[in-house]
C-alpha cells in the first residue's frame, strides 16, 4: 500500500 | 505542522511533566491509592526507541528533533526512576497486565501489515501498534485499585487528549493536503478509543470534584 512520504510526525 | 498537532504534542509533553511532578512530589510511584504502571512506562520507552530510529537520518525540523530527543530521554528517565529510585514503592503484584501479549501482538502485526518490509519501517510500524495499546497495563491497574489520585487522572486525560487531537490533525491533513496514513489512523483511533471509558468517568466525576472511582 502507498507509504506516506517522509515521516514528518512524532 | 498545524495547530491541532502542535496542541497534541504539547498535551503529550504536559502528560510527561504531570507524571514527573507526581513522582517527584510523592517521592514514589504509589500515592495513597493511585499507582503508576511500570509496564506502561516501559512500553512507552520502547515505543519512542523503536519509532525514532531515524532521529539523525531524517531531519524534519528543530522542533521535531528536539521533541524526539525529549520523548526518548524523559521516558527512559521515568523508567529509571521507577526501577531504581522509587523501586521500594513499586509493587509488581498490582501491575499484572500481561505486557508480553501486547508486545508480541504488535510485533506480529508489524511484520504482516506495514508499508515496507525493512528493519526501520517494521520497527516504526511496531512502535505505532505498540503505542496504541501501551496504556492497557495502566488502565488495567486502575480497574484493580478501583480508584486513582486526581493527578493520575489528569495524567491520563492529557495522554488521551494528545492522541485524540492527532485524529483531528489527520482529518485536517487529509482535507488540506490529501495526507493518508492508514496505519497511524487506525492505530490512533484504537488508542483514543481505549480512553473513552476513562474520559466518561473523568468528565462526569473528576471535573465535578468527585473522586475518580470506577463503578
Amino acid at each position: 500500500s502507498s507509504a506516506p512520504a517522509a515521516k514528518d510526525e512524532l | 505542522m498545524n495547530l491541532f498537532r502542535l496542541v497534541a504534542d504539547l498535551m503529550h509533553l504536559v502528560s510527561i511533566f504531570i507524571l514527573l511532578l507526581k513522582m517527584q512530589k510523592t517521592r514514589s510511584v504509589a500515592g495513597r491509592c493511585s499507582r503508576i504502571s511500570f509496564k506502561t512506562q516501559a512500553l512507552y520507552a520502547t515505543v519512542f526507541l523503536t519509532r525514532y530510529t531515524d532521529l539523525f537520518a531524517n531531519f524534519q525540523s528543530l522542533y521535531n528533533t528536539t521533541m524526539k530527543v525529549f520523548f526518548i530521554a524523559s521516558s527512559l528517565y521515568i523508567v529509571f526512576l521507577m526501577k531504581f529510585k522509587f523501586k521500594a514503592t513499586n509493587d509488581p503484584r498490582l501491575d499484572t497486565f500481561k505486557a508480553q501479549y501486547v508486545v508480541g501482538g504488535a510485533a506480529a502485526l508489524a511484520l504482516i501489515v506495514n508499508y515496507a518490509f525493512t528493519v526501520q519501517e517494521v520497527l516504526w510500524t511496531f512502535s505505532i501498534y505498540l503505542e496504541a495499546v501501551a496504556i492497557l497495563p495502566q488502565l488495567f491497574m486502575l480497574t484493580k485499585t478501583g480508584e486513582a489520585e486526581v493527578i493520575t487522572t489528569h495524567y491520563l486525560f492529557a495522554l488521551g487528549t494528545y492522541r485524540g487531537l492527532y485524529l483531528v490533525n489527520w482529518i485536517y491533513r487529509y482535507w488540506t493536503e490529501y495526507y493518508v496514513d492508514w496505519i497511524v489512523w487506525i492505530a490512533g483511533a484504537v488508542q483514543t478509543g481505549l480512553y473513552c471509558d476513562f474520559f466518561y468517568i473523568y468528565f462526569t466525576k473528576v471535573l465535578k470534584g468527585a473522586k475518580f472511582e470506577l463503578p
